[in-house]
């Protein structure tokens, strides 16, 4: 598989709707 | 030839070489804190009270060494649950281990366990699914951590899981291995790929995740025999799809639903949040996919790739052939081989002003920048199912060990079908 590191996810909103059957990406939120 | 500069610096990030580099200082304490909301910090930054023991401290090197071994070990665990309905039982074609390695875990939150709560830095992991922390009366042994060692036997609301109760038994697909039975307790292994293990009593406790967010009963391993790369945290908080994750064993409180944001490791901290506070404005979803044979992991669709504005000549195919799981505990991106090698030609083009140098580990587009006070550097956009476009971050498009060897943070796979 590839994977989506977490180098890349840095300052990135991500969010898991795991019910919903859903992952969202946001604009940064933590800096 | 100014049209053509103006496009170039549109889609590039001009930034200086010193923010680059790592920062020495915390600068800042603030994050997203919200209900349910835990502070996320960075293992080796300056944030970190994990990180004082500067000559224990793993190398940059040392930690994409040991990211190599996390993917890897989760490839095979893929590789082997994608090949188990595809052979006959026969133990002799089965590997003798699985489980995901933990790499070097980079993120870590704080949380209270037992009564009076004792505060744990657990690294939190979406590839894995059992939440531990060592225990004493550490029976075998047990490294060294940052805060003391929980001890069930001081906590009002501790208590083990019978070898009977059917609870033991959901271990196994948890953890890749067959519960354990000592008298009548229930025992769980968990060993990763890096070789890194814990062994311990299966309990239940109360977890305070905030003040005002407690979960009662939580399920989780109380080590007893633990050894590997977990050195400074208490142990490991488990989010992936298995029924012991914290996302499942919360599934009633916080419906499955939690976000969280990854600081770079100069800015200070971030968040993890528990349940939908409605708050996420500006966010694009993309189908959240499941795979059959490996069903704890999060698998997302890759459709596109942009580098300094140029989308990438890739075949969706070349996604599709393996898919993709997004992961909180692997440091970098591993792209199947014609997407990377696609990645680096158009990248090194667009860096082609700028000397490279040796490779640091894994990563094999490296620069000096040792000679500039400011760098351009070309935007890296992410397309998934949906429509959703993610711009990256400049944190996540270079890695710079120093000045002098600054790299694409991307690697490839050795094989299209990993």
């Amino acid at each position: 598989v590839g994977i989506f590191g977490n180098v890349q996810q840095q300052t990135l909103e991500v969010v898991y709707d795991v019910a919903g059957g859903k992952l969202g990406f946001g604009p940064g939120k933590c800096s | 030839r100014q049209a053509t500069e103006s496009r170039r610096l549109q889609h590039a990030h001009t930034v200086k070489i010193s923010s680059l580099l790592p920062a020495s200082v915390c600068t800042s304490t603030k994050g997203n804190i919200k209900k349910a909301s835990l502070k996320v910090v960075h293992r080796h930054g300056p944030c970190s009270q994990l990180s004082k023991d500067k000559a224990n401290a793993p190398t940059l090197s040392e930690i994409l060494s040991h990211d190599q071994s996390r993917v890897n070990s989760i490839q095979s665990r893929i590789a082997f649950n994608s090949r188990k309905n595809s052979l006959e039982d026969s133990q002799a074609t089965l590997p003798s281990k699985s489980g995901s390695s933990l790499g070097s875990g980079n993120y870590f939150v704080t949380v209270g366990l037992g009564s009076p709560k004792k505060d744990l830095s657990l690294i939190f992991d979406t590839g894995s699914d059992l939440t531990w922390t060592q225990c004493e009366p550490c029976v075998r042994y047990c490294y060294k951590q940052q805060e003391p060692t929980f001890d069930p036997s001081k906590s009002a609301t501790y208590s083990n899981i019978t070898c009977t109760s059917p609870l033991c038994s959901q271990l196994s697909s948890a953890t890749g291995n067959s519960p354990g039975c000592s008298s009548t307790t229930c025992l769980y292994g968990i060993q990763y790929g890096d070789q890194s293990f814990s062994v311990g009593y299966f309990g239940k406790e109360k977890l305070t995740l905030t003040s005002t967010d407690v979960v009662n009963d939580f399920l989780f391993g109380c080590g007893q025999n633990n050894q590997g790369l977990f050195r400074g945290t208490a142990g490991l908080l488990g989010l992936g799809r298995d029924k012991l994750s914290l996302v499942s064993q919360t599934s009633q409180k916080y419906g499955k639903y939690f976000s969280y944001c990854l600081p770079s490791m100069s800015s200070s901290t971030g968040h993890l949040t528990f349940g939908n506070s409605g708050t996420s404005s500006g966010v694009k979803f993309t189908p959240l996919l499941t795979d059959s044979q490996s069903p704890s992991f999060y698998f997302i669709d890759i459709t596109a790739i942009s580098v300094g504005g140029r989308s990438l000549s890739i075949s969706k195919s070349v996604f599709s052939t393996a898919g993709t799981i997004i992961d909180s505990g692997t440091v970098i991106t591993r792209l199947p081989p014609a997407a990377y090698s696609a990645m680096r030609t158009t990248f090194r083009q667009l860096m082609k002003n700028y000397p490279m140098t040796d490779a640091l580990s894994i990563l094999d587009t490296c620069y000096d920048l040792s000679n500039y006070t400011t760098v351009t550097i070309p935007k890296i956009n992410f397309f998934f199912n949906g429509n959703v476009n993610v711009a990256l971050d400049l944190t996540g498009i270079l890695y710079a060990a120093s000045a002098s060897q600054v790299c694409l943070a991307f690697a490839g796979n050795s094989d299209a079908t990993d």
